[in-house]
């Protein structure tokens, strides 16, 4: 899990059976105090593994939407909730809800969320300590892990805090600027499970095509299934971009696209969903 | 699939602000400026702890346990 506090913005993403959405209140009364008024919300997550296991109410979408909306002040009055939920695998649905209180986004950031299940048994051994691991601390087991992974390779650029879980699992974020990412791996067999994300801008010149990047990211899993929810900020959808990740993937990976789904938000910019498969699969 | 293991799947909320009555350079550090106590109660709410953390001119960057 993570937490990232920019001067104006906060994004928190956890994992298991947090109560995550309990931080909205008293986040938002916290900014109040430094005379911060809430301009926009997302919430969002894919469908979970193990659904019967989460607490209320997180066991239906439609009552997380309820908890949200009870928790953001009416100013935020342009709102919408959408389950994008790819045909060919209902099972994997991307839920999305965001309040705003402006019609148009000022945000013009792209984040890129994908998820990874049934990755390749080699790789997520690296995610295992190992014998003699307990003697370190969970700071140089995840250092071990992340060079071991090659995590570090993701983007060179970037200072990466990790941490290594006991006996398995591992995080990590990495800063680059004014620009995160944020890898989380569960790497169990069975339900085995990986999350890489980055915020990034289409318009920063020296930034690498987020179609390297994610090429980069999903090779270091391997996975059996991957999926990618895109958000973009303001006007800036590009459909090439889209395009031209499943192109990077195909040929790098071997992975093609089996569903493409789009959805506007008001005053919170377009979200892709794309959904990839080995091609032999 | 196992009958029960640990749910990697995340739940993601993003919030956005703005400063009320002044541009934000009078205040650069805006949210940055909670203090770490406070934090780490409503982190206790969700039921997550800060392992490890890291900032630099831009951001703060926690990674959690749950």
């Amino acid at each position: 899990s993570s937490l990232f506090v920019y001067p104006t913005k906060i994004i928190i993403k956890t994992c298991g059976t947090t109560q995550l959405l309990k931080s909205i209140r008293p986040l938002i009364h916290l900014a109040r105090n430094l005379g911060l008024t809430l301009r926009a919300c997302r919430y969002s997550r894919g469908s979970f593994i193990f659904p019967k296991a989460q607490p209320f109410p997180y066991t239906s979408f439609k009552d997380e939407v309820i908890v949200v909306e009870e928790s953001l002040p009416k100013s935020l009055c342009y709102r919408k909730a959408s389950v994008m939920t790819p045909s060919n695998n209902p099972s994997r649905a991307w839920h999305v809800f965001t309040a705003s209180a402006d019609v148009e986004s000022d945000e013009h950031v792209v984040v890129v969320e994908v998820c990874m299940t049934e990755l390749d048994r080699v790789n997520a051994r690296s995610f295992f300590k190992r014998k003699g691991d307990e003697k370190n601390n969970s700071d140089s087991a995840g250092k071990e892990m992340t060079r071991l992974s090659g995590i570090d390779n993701i983007n060179a650029n970037a200072y990466i805090c990790d941490f290594a879980f006991d006996p398995c699992g591992y995080s990590m974020n990495g800063v680059d600027g004014d620009r995160y990412s944020t890898i989380h791996v569960t790497p169990e067999d069975g339900f085995s499970y990986a999350s890489f994300e980055c915020g990034l801008s289409l318009y920063d010149n020296g930034h690498e095509d987020i179609s390297e990047v994610l090429s980069r990211a999903i090779d270091v899993f391997r996975p059996s299934d991957v999926s990618i929810a895109t958000t973009y900020g303001g006007e800036d959808y590009n459909h090439e971009v889209t395009k031209r990740v499943e192109r990077v993937l195909a040929k790098k990976l071997d992975l093609k696209c089996r569903s493409r789904l789009m959805d506007e938000f008001p005053g919170s910019g377009t979200v892709v969903y794309q959904s990839f498969t080995p091609r032999r699969k | 699939m196992a009958v029960s293991g640990f749910e990697g799947f995340e739940k993601r909320l993003e919030l956005r602000f703005f400063d009320d009555d002044k541009p934000i350079t009078k205040n650069p550090m805006g949210l940055r400026l909670i203090d770490f106590e406070s934090l780490d109660q409503v982190l206790n709410e969700v039921q997550c702890t800060v392992v490890s953390a890291v900032a630099n001119r831009s951001f703060d960057a926690y990674v959690l346990s749950e």
